[in-house]
């Protein structure tokens, strides 16, 4: 710019069709590049600039998202997902997006989002029995989610499914039990066939799973019950450039390998398996 | 016919830009 001369600013509506489809375009862009947690839907629009460019304009947007229950490696539709309620102990997010408009085109810039859960005295006030979030490495989380694991892989006559991620898990008081939510793929071994689950590998065409679990303490053991949800395939797609905009909704973090992206239309999951109740 | 400029004012609706619609909840 000139000396002494500054950008053209515009006002513009926070709830205004342009800054909506902005802000849309920007959640679309976070689900399809986060790989962990769960896809997040647009809440509020907090607050827009609109700047000109010499090219075009440069919109700055803060939005509230919510977490849905559909985890990010789920192909679901975002339009099909729902929000995690209060009652579920809701997460949400909180994001600074910036978007470049084009010829009439919005393209994502930058984006970058913290989430973090609702707090414990908000779920109190709508029900004092929910079950609160826990730390995703207790040890009775991580426990459940073995047993989980392999009660389904024991169940399973196909690949020897490995897990990727703890995404969730609540401590349930009465009954004593633990209910776990985690992702999981396919390898190259064959499930019943399994010695050594360290020699198995990913497949190459990704094959991502999601599961929900309970884990009840009885007297003298436990009971698990499992079910998960084998979504469809997923083309090998080149990793994301390191010079790509900075993305992501952080979630919890598992000591899981990290999974490739996905490309974001993918089908609807086409199979699923179980419920498998051992 | 009587303008009233002050009560005028008060009485057309308050557009505020910003923040905009919740969708769901607040948390």
């Amino acid at each position: 710019l000139p000396n002494g001369l500054s950008p053209a600013y515009r006002q513009l509506n926070c709830d205004d069709p342009e800054t909506e489809q902005a802000a849309l375009l920007a959640v679309d862009y976070i689900n399809s590049h986060i790989h962990q947690g769960y896809k997040h839907v647009l809440n509020q629009i907090d607050k827009v600039q609109v700047w000109a460019q010499p090219t075009g304009e440069s919109f700055k947007l803060e939005i509230d998202t919510l977490e849905t229950t559909c985890h990010a490696l789920d192909p679901t539709p975002l339009a099909n997902c729902s929000v995690r309620q209060l009652t579920q102990h809701a997460v949400e997010g909180d994001c600074d997006v910036r978007l470049l408009k084009q010829n009439g085109q919005f393209s994502v810039s930058f984006v970058k989002c913290k989430s973090s859960p609702d707090s414990a005295e908000d779920v109190r006030k709508v029900c004092l029995d929910c079950p609160l979030l826990a730390p995703l490495n207790d040890t009775r989380v991580v426990h459940a989610v073995e047993a989980a694991l392999a009660a389904f892989n024991a169940q399973n006559n196909g690949s020897y499914f490995q897990l990727v991620e703890i995404s969730r898990a609540q401590l349930v008081p009465l009954p004593v039990s633990v209910h776990v939510e985690f992702a999981v793929a396919a390898t190259d071994c064959v499930a019943k066939e399994v010695i050594d689950p360290a020699k198995c590998n990913l497949l190459a065409e990704k094959q991502y799973g999601f599961c929900k679990a309970t884990l009840t303490e009885k007297v003298g053991g436990e009971d698990v019950a499992v079910t998960c949800t084998v979504f469809q395939t997923q083309p090998v797609v080149p990793l994301p450039q390191p010079d790509g905009p900075d993305v992501g909704v952080p979630g919890p973090v598992a000591d899981a390998a990290t999974p490739e992206p996905s490309p974001a239309d993918l089908p609807v999951a086409s199979l699923v398996v179980g419920p498998v109740v051992v | 016919k009587v303008a009233h400029p002050n009560t005028a004012a008060a009485a057309g609706p308050v557009v505020r830009p910003c923040p905009g619609r919740i969708r769901y909840f607040k948390i």
